[in-house]
């Protein structure tokens, strides 16, 4: 099913943002 | 414990709900008081995907005749829409001040949103589906409530025709739909269930058939038309369970003790 699909590709999208947030403040913590 | 009740939607937002949770600790922790990366370009990839998802979303309210999707799905949407545009501004606020508290309050509060909308709307999409299967269910259970009736060959040989591509699709769905679910507990219930009708449809078809032979022949009719019954009403309560454990979603603790 295709909204399955864009689903996946929303939260893929959502978890690199996310993880670059984190990632930026654990290098600096 | 399972967290998703389904694979796919275990596999669509587990790893998204891991980093969420992460960033909400490093926040609560006040681990997160240094400066922000840039996240124009990882924003702008989560907007485009969001767009996309309302495109396809909408088409698929469009398309859908589940009078529950069509009323349910559009909240879904706009949760994520919405979410999409915290991320946006949050973005905007840290490229002027990447040390801004209301610009991480912001970006936490839009991946959370963007979660709980996806969720929202891969529950509503799921429902929608657990649904169809249930129709097919229920158009088993308006057959074996005629079963009783039928008292000649021809109508016997019509009863089998119409049940048996019924029963096909059931047995087909549920099948697929048992090695969805990541509830151990409720893939065995589906899995016993469903066995138990295949086993009991073509004895109650020759419970029929015999009834039908008897009463052509004048012979007493009675316990012939009681197995009859008995196996129907069997058939009846396990397509009930089945349709029962399939609406499930939650985890119940008392079915592991």
């Amino acid at each position: 099913e295709m909204i399955l699909d864009a689903a996946k590709s929303i939260t893929i999208a959502t978890a690199a943002l996310v993880k670059a947030a984190c990632a930026a403040q654990r290098e600096l913590v | 414990m399972p967290v998703f009740h389904t694979k796919t939607i275990e596999s669509i937002l587990e790893p998204v709900a891991q980093q969420v949770s992460r960033l909400v600790i490093l926040h609560e922790e006040a681990e997160d008081g240094n400066a922000m990366p840039n996240l124009e370009r990882p924003v702008l990839a989560v907007s485009n995907a969001v767009a996309n998802l309302v495109k396809v979303g909408r088409e698929t309210i469009n398309n859908s005749d589940d009078q529950i999707l069509r009323q349910e799905m559009p909240a879904s949407l706009q949760r994520v829409e919405k979410a999409s545009k915290l991320l946006e501004e949050a973005s905007a606020m840290l490229n002027a001040d990447p040390y801004s508290q209301p610009a991480r309050k912001k970006l936490i509060e839009g991946a959370r949103g963007i979660l709980q909308g996806t969720s929202n709307l891969l529950l509503c999409f799921d429902e929608s589906e657990v649904r169809k299967i249930i129709k097919e269910c229920k158009k088993v259970l308006d057959y074996l409530a005629v079963a009783e009736v039928i008292e000649t060959m021809e109508d016997l040989v019509q009863f089998v025709k119409d049940l048996s591509p019924c029963l096909t699709k059931v047995s087909r769905d549920v099948d697929a739909r048992e090695k969805e679910l990541t509830h151990m507990v409720h893939r065995e219930i589906l899995v016993r269930c469903l066995d138990s009708v295949k086993t009991l449809a073509p004895i109650l078809i020759c419970g029929m058939k015999i009834y039908v032979q008897l009463l052509a022949q004048g012979k007493k009719v009675d316990e012939a038309g009681e197995n009859r019954n008995y196996l129907a009403a069997r058939m009846t309560d396990e397509i009930n369970e089945i349709i029962r454990v399939l609406q499930l979603t939650t985890y119940d603790e008392d079915e592991w003790d």
